[in-house]
């Protein structure tokens, strides 16, 4: 029996000394690879990335000749897929520089709109992630969330209101759900938007921030993406209660232009402070109705 | 660029999109 308990202490003693260097390994190596990641999110932020956008869209707001419009343009097609069969104009020619190009119109009738479902794609592009909001969070893509209250913004009333109470004070019933929907467009898709449903704009808010990429790849990466960029956020009202329709601007992407609000001016302002907006109440709420063309982003 | 939506809507709203599929403008996305 002595000789077992020691065999058993020893082999123990073994597992310990081989466990403890393990386990402080690996988390000097994730600890490692987490200041690595902030690192790289700190030095990407750190980036002129506006000052960059603002330069390119003044470089495509400049007249191509002509016989340079079909070869720039047409590697721009090639480069990013962009299907030039379904623009109302085809002939490269016409468009007079990229920008132009970019907030090409489509032709009538490409897009039906659904008439069955309350609610339909705003957009081209790709669905990041959708579902339910939960605990005054949203998903940017799964797994990595952003607070409501940070990209809706709040009022000096709300302020102490914690996140969960925000998201429960936007409900006009509080039987209802809060839901959301991210739809990521890529740089050779329409970037006209319309309206997903019927519903009054009541209220815009508007967010001087930073161009950072909305790519998934760099929303996977840095958390509270899009409180961090420039964004304008309409908030109204429609059948079931609250509804809100953001656009977010990124990386040479900053300039948005919202065919109701000719006042809207975005990517103006260098330098802001952080979390500032403007704010732009609709004293006669605007009737939208549902695939109504709402919107452009813009090159700049 | 992104489009974010975010709406209030009865608990029976059913989404008829999925996690990275892509959509056109005036697609169907959900419904009461």
């Amino acid at each position: 029996v002595k000789t077992k308990t020691e065999a058993v202490r020893k082999s123990r003693r073994r597992y310990v000394w081989f466990i403890i260097p393990l386990g402080f390994g690996s988390g000097l190596y994730f600890y490692n690879k987490v200041a690595d990641v902030e690192r790289k999110v700190t030095l990407y932020r750190k980036m002129p990335l506006k000052a960059i956008s603002r330069l390119w869209g003044k470089v495509n707001q400049m007249d191509l000749p002509v016989f340079l419009r079909k070869p720039l343009i047409g590697l721009y097609i090639w480069m990013f897929g962009c299907k030039i069969d379904e623009a109302e104009i085809e002939d490269l020619q016409h468009y007079k520089n990229l920008g132009e190009f970019f907030r090409r119109e489509l032709k009538p009738n490409v897009r039906p709109i659904d008439l069955d479902h309350q609610v339909t794609s705003p957009a081209d592009g790709k669905v990041l992630h959708y579902g339910e909001v939960t605990s005054g969070y949203l998903e940017q893509v799964k797994g990595v969330t952003y607070s409501l209250k940070g990209f809706l913004g709040t009022t000096p009333e709300m302020a102490a209101v914690d996140d969960d109470n925000f998201q429960r004070n936007l409900l006009r019933n509080p039987e209802n759900a809060l839901y959301h929907c991210v739809i990521y467009l890529a740089p050779g898709d329409y970037h006209r938007f319309h309206s997903p449903t019927d519903w009054l704009i009541k209220h815009r808010r508007h967010f001087p921030g930073e161009l950072l990429s909305v790519n998934p790849g760099v929303a996977r990466w840095i958390e509270g993406l899009f409180n961090f960029n420039e964004r304008v956020v309409y908030t109204g009202e429609w059948e079931h209660g609250f509804f809100s329709m953001t656009a977010v601007g990124a990386t040479n992407v900053g300039s948005i232009k919202i065919y109701c609000d000719e006042a809207l001016s975005t990517n103006m302002v260098k330098k802001h402070p952080a979390g500032s907006f403007l704010d732009e109440e609709f004293k006669i709420a605007v009737p939208i109705m549902k695939g109504q063309m709402l919107g452009e982003f813009n090159l700049g | 660029s992104t489009i974010v939506l975010v709406f209030e809507a009865p608990l029976n709203f059913d989404f008829k999109i999925t996690n990275n599929q892509k959509v056109k403008y005036g697609e169907p996305m959900g419904t009461v």
